[in-house]
């Protein structure tokens, strides 16, 4: 999900 | 475009989707403070599409040559299947989460007009070509990363990311192919109509 992707994936 | 006053062939249907991209990807800007690089890259990538949209748009000569009669893709053939299928296709139906998948989804499909205008304009200039070359293979590294982290990391999987970041890629795969030819005959780049 966006959550725990967006932390290392802009 | 700023040096030489001209579109170079760079489709601005293509550069605008990756600015709805950037925009509905980088919503938790507003949300919550991941760190500051997080932050000042996501404030780059928004600034950076926007102010290539914005030129090409406002500024006289470049949009003066800019062939707008060759950069007919509309936009609409993209963005609305990809809204549909992020409010089917999504692992939490939050607003967020949509807005991510979409900007996921669309990101996949947005090179389309990019590229129909590089078959249409016979004689692509280099600086074009390693530009959509840059694109395609900054995708092609993080499919290598993805299988490092599914590798060595435990139940690191994402399938919405994986999927649409491959059919991202291989959208690009004749776009290498032929990019990779006219540099080994040492020919102009020209893709097929």
């Amino acid at each position: 999900s966006s959550a725990d992707n967006i932390k290392d994936e802009l | 475009m700023r040096h030489q006053n001209q579109p170079y062939g760079v489709s601005l249907k293509t550069q605008e989707l990756y600015a709805l991209v950037f925009a509905t990807r980088y919503l938790d800007i507003f949300t919550d403070y991941i760190s500051l690089y997080n932050i000042v890259m996501k404030l780059i990538y928004l600034g950076s599409s926007f102010s290539i949209v914005w030129y090409m748009r406002r500024h006289k000569l470049v949009r003066r040559s800019y062939d707008k009669e060759q950069d007919t893709f509309r936009h609409l053939f993209l963005i609305v299947p990809c809204l549909f299928l992020a409010l089917v296709l999504n692992e939490r139906f939050t607003f967020m989460e949509v807005m991510w998948t979409f900007s996921l989804y669309l990101e996949a499909v947005a090179i389309l007009p990019q590229l129909v205008l590089l078959q249409r304009t016979r004689n692509i200039d280099n600086l074009t070509g390693q530009y959509v070359l840059l694109l395609g293979a900054y995708r092609a590294f993080y499919i290598l990363n993805w299988i490092y982290r599914y590798l060595t990391e435990v139940h690191y999987v994402h399938w919405i990311t994986w999927m649409s970041g491959l059919i991202q890629t291989l959208l690009y795969a004749d776009f290498f192919y032929y990019y990779f030819h006219s540099w080994k005959n040492n020919e102009k780049l020209q893709l097929p109509a």
